[in-house]
């Protein structure tokens, strides 16, 4: 028996938001500790990992192991039914073929109940080992997002070049080229306009836009991003250090203590050399 | 198009 209530339902739609253009088909990892999930999109290229805790769901019931193997497509067009101040229960029991979500409407005066067929995934799953990363900048996730749109529209790769006073981002295309530079903040009032960078050495990596693009949908999840690389390392190292993660950390929308319920991470490599 | 490593090269396969 598996059953999961979110008071804030609005967290699953954007969690599907940010993920469901980017992966199709993937599972839910349920256990005692929560619910998780890791699929590579089509391509291969990027990864995404998302990770709820069991402590962020206001009744949590997980009486063994389970892999809920769904389409996103399908899950986030049922979700999309739910309004967004509704409670959100996912039910699923023991070796069944479907799970069941319920909506309740927050006067409780109405219940949609939806079901979603399960699906067998044989999906390739990717170790991801615990690094330390050499460069950290924590940022607004909405500048994130806005970086990336806009250079978009200058070329298909962005580098990014890191210092220790302030990070760079920059692409160059046919019709020319554009960067942005933002400082390291001082200490501000306000955590989440705050711009942090923490490094060990100066770096400086290109990333396909297109992926950082899909990854800027997790925005709403979070007002900070994390980006964490090492610069390149020589010949004969893991290659595991050249991989950027971009992360969201998902917390409960409540304002007087806000606490931190789960993630996002998103891990792509730096872009091939011309 | 950029052209990307694939991450399966990075990461072990469990």
């Amino acid at each position: 028996m598996f059953e999961a209530r979110l008071i804030q339902g609005s967290i699953l739609k954007k969690i599907l938001d940010a993920i469901k253009d980017l992966v199709t088909d993937a599972s839910w990892d349920c256990s005692p500790n929560g619910m998780s999930l890791q699929a590579m999109d089509t391509s291969h290229v990027s990864l995404v990992s998302v990770s709820l805790n069991s402590d962020g769901f206001d009744k949590y019931r997980c009486d063994r192991n389970l892999t809920l193997g769904m389409n996103l497509i399908s899950l986030s067009k049922i979700i999309k039914c739910a309004a967004n101040d509704d409670t959100i229960i996912i039910k699923a029991g023991d070796g069944g073929d479907k799970i069941t979500l319920l909506f309740e409407a927050q006067n409780e005066s109405e219940v949609a109940e939806y079901e979603i067929k399960l699906m067998n995934l044989d999906s390739e799953y990717l170790g991801i080992p615990d690094t330390t990363y050499n460069v950290t900048i924590k940022m607004p996730s909405n500048k994130f997002q806005r970086i990336c749109r806009d250079l978009s529209q200058i070329g298909d790769a962005v580098t990014i070049s890191c210092a220790k006073d302030g990070v760079r981002f920059g692409a160059a295309g046919d019709l020319g080229s554009g960067s942005i530079r933002l400082a390291q903040t001082a200490t501000s009032d306000k955590p989440e306009d705050s711009v942090t960078i923490s490094m060990q050495e100066a770096l400086c990596q290109s990333f396909a836009l297109k992926y950082l693009n899909h990854f800027a949908k997790a925005t709403p999840l979070s007002a900070q991003v994390t980006l964490s690389m090492s610069p390149d390392v020589p010949l004969g190292e893991p290659l595991l250090f050249n991989v950027c993660v971009v992360e969201y950390n998902i917390s409960d929308n409540d304002d007087e203590n806000p606490s931190t319920i789960g993630f996002i991470r998103y891990y792509l490599a730096p872009k091939i050399d011309d | 198009e950029v052209e990307q490593h694939f991450l399966s090269n990075y990461f072990s396969t469990s």
